[in-house]
């Protein structure tokens, strides 16, 4: 079996000036997944080190760099899946955790259920050890900007949602 | 929204997504990346997709899971991408992109928005794109 990775950086408009920073970035994903797999990692390390490694660059919006919501706050989701056994894990509305993926992957190796929320989610995370991060550290200059842009004093939050993609 | 799929040597398969959402959501909303057969499937029998875009229309459609309804009827990776994205354009005016591999390592990665930055590794090659056509 030739072992391959595909990698996304979402489908959002990426301004001009930040283009080249999200190429190096996927490239830079790619090759650590396919070395992953080349070294006979499994599929599943392959895909959550990639996602983790995109989560920690400030370039894509995930974990540090994700866009706000209306109150400014940052609220992630992740999913993994396990192709071989349909195993499958998910977090979501989580807060103040560096990379939601590996918690996902936690929900799924270290429980019997698909998908955690919210505070819940976050409780979890506390009991599998894994670090609480402050919410500064997940916010980009970048991301505050466009959620200044984006906040009208009388939004309607359905209607400023309109055109969107996440 | 970052997103991997991936085969290992051993012919397994995964998929992983992840996501911040979208700017100035709702507090409490959540769109299609954590929900199963939406924000990405893999099955070591069919293949595996991790998508992105409009949320609620990924969700509407079950984008990940139709797209490997259409690769168990025959369809190839990108085919199957391309149908999936269209009736997902057509049905509920959504746009979004996707990578995907089957069980044989064929991959694909497409979108029907403007952009999508993406990157494929295989065989010691690396292939990248951003735009339509790359």
């Amino acid at each position: 079996m030739l072992p391959v990775v595909v990698v996304h950086g979402g489908a959002g408009h990426v301004p001009k000036e930040r283009a080249e920073l999200s190429i190096a970035g996927m490239q830079e994903a790619a090759r650590l997944g396919y070395a992953i797999l080349k070294s006979g990692g499994t599929a599943m390390d392959a895909v959550v080190e990639t996602v983790a490694m995109l989560e920690n660059n400030p370039a894509f919006n995930a974990g540090r760099g994700s866009v706000l919501n209306l109150k400014g706050e940052v609220e992630m989701d992740a999913l993994v899946m396990d192709g071989r056994t349909l195993a499958c894990g998910a977090v979501s509305a989580v807060r103040r955790v560096a990379n939601p993926i590996h918690l996902a992957r936690l929900v799924m190796d270290k429980t019997s259920h698909v998908c955690l929320t919210a505070e819940g989610a976050s409780q979890f995370a506390r009991a599998m050890g894994i670090p609480e991060v402050p919410e500064e550290s997940l916010i980009t200059d970048y991301a505050r900007k466009r959620w200044k842009d984006n906040l009208h004093k009388d939004a309607n939050p359905v209607e400023c949602q309109i055109g969107k993609m996440g | 929204t970052v997103g991997a799929v991936a085969v290992d040597v051993q012919g397994n398969i995964a998929c992983a997504t992840s996501t911040g959402g979208m700017i100035n959501k709702m507090e409490g909303r959540v769109g299609d990346t954590p929900c199963i057969g939406c924000g990405g499937y893999a099955d070591n029998q069919i293949g595996a997709v991790s998508p992105t875009g409009h949320g609620e229309a990924i969700m509407k459609i079950v984008l990940s899971r139709l797209i490997l309804f259409h690769m168990e009827q025959g369809k190839s990776p990108k085919e199957a991408s391309d149908m999936a994205l269209a009736y997902m354009k057509e049905r509920v005016s959504g746009l979004g992109g996707v990578v995907v591999v089957d069980p044989k390592g064929t991959w694909a990665a497409r979108f029907s928005s403007q952009q999508m930055p993406w990157a494929a590794a295989q065989q010691e090659q690396l292939h990248y794109g951003m735009f339509h056509g790359e």
